[in-house]
C-alpha cells in the first residue's frame, strides 16, 4: 500500500458517499445516470468475486464489501425508492455498446485465460468507460448539480491517484500492471475535459454548464 | 513483467 492507492481508494470511497448523500438528502436522483450506476455494479461484481478465494487484508476485504454495497444500494434508490425522479428520458445511453467490447477485449487481451482473470481484465476495461453514461447524461442537460460534479470530481481523482500509484509500484516494488495502467489512463483522460470545467467553474462558485 | 498472480488493488 501506498499513499497514493490510499487516497485514491477513500477519493474513491468519498464519490461514493457523496452520491448516496446527495440522493438520499435531496431524495432525488435527478441529473445522476442509472446506466453508469448499472456499470459501476458490474465492474465491482465481476472484480470483487474474488472475495470468496483470496484474502489479501482486511482493508481490501472491507472496501471491496463497502463498494458492492454502495453500489447496488445506489441502484436500488434509483430505480426503487426515488424511480420517480430517475430522469429516463436523458438517460439513454447504450451500454450494451460498452459492456460487449468489454467482454471481447477481455477474451483477447488478458494475463490468463481462467475464469476469474477474464472476468477481472472484463471489469478493468469496463470501469474505464464506466462514467460515459453519466458525462453524457451532463452534456445532455447541458449542466450539473454541484454536488453531482464533486461526486465526479471524486470518481475521477481516484483513478487518476492510482497512476502515480502504479508509477510509484514501478520503481518501488517493480510491479505493473499494463492492461491496469492502459484502462486507467483512458478512464482519466475521459474526464479531462469535466476536471477543466469542475476547476475553472464549479471551484468559482459556478454552476457545471456543459456547452450542450 | 512480473506474472500477475493476485490482483491486491482494489
Amino acid at each position: 500500500m501506498n499513499i497514493f492507492r490510499l487516497l485514491g481508494d477513500l477519493s474513491h470511497l468519498l464519490a461514493i458517499i457523496i452520491l448516496l448523500v446527495k440522493i438520499w438528502k435531496t431524495r432525488s436522483c435527478a441529473g445522476i445516470s442509472g446506466k453508469s450506476q448499472i456499470l459501476f455494479a458490474v465492474v465491482y461484481t465481476s472484480r470483487y468475486l474474488d472475495l470468496i478465494n483470496a484474502f489479501i487484508s482486511p482493508y481490501n476485504t472491507i472496501m471491496k464489501i463497502v463498494f458492492l454495497a454502495a453500489s447496488y444500494g445506489t441502484i436500488y434508490l434509483m430505480y426503487m425508492k426515488f424511480k420517480a425522479t430517475y430522469d429516463v428520458n436523458h438517460d439513454t445511453f447504450r451500454i450494451e455498446f460498452l459492456i460487449a467490447p468489454a467482454a471481447v477485449l477481455a477474451l483477447i487481451v488478458n494475463h490468463a485465460f481462467e475464469p476469474l482473470e477474464i472476468l477481472w481484465t472484463f471489469s478493468i476495461y469496463l470501469e474505464s468507460v464506466a462514467i460515459l453514461p453519466q458525462l453524457f447524461l451532463v452534456s445532455k442537460t447541458g449542466e450539473a448539480e454541484s454536488i453531482t460534479s464533486h461526486y465526479l470530481f471524486m470518481l475521477g481523482s481516484y483513478r487518476a491517484l492510482y497512476i502515480f500509484n502504479w508509477i510509484y509500484r514501478y520503481y518501488a516494488e517493480n510491479h505493473y500492471d499494463l492492461i491496469a495502467i492502459v484502462a486507467g489512463i483512458v478512464q482519466t483522460v475521459l474526464y479531462c475535459d469535466f476536471f477543466y470545467l469542475y476547476i475553472t467553474k464549479v471551484l468559482k462558485g459556478k454552476k457545471l454548464q456543459l456547452p450542450a | 513483467n512480473m506474472k500477475i498472480h493476485q490482483h491486491d488493488e482494489l
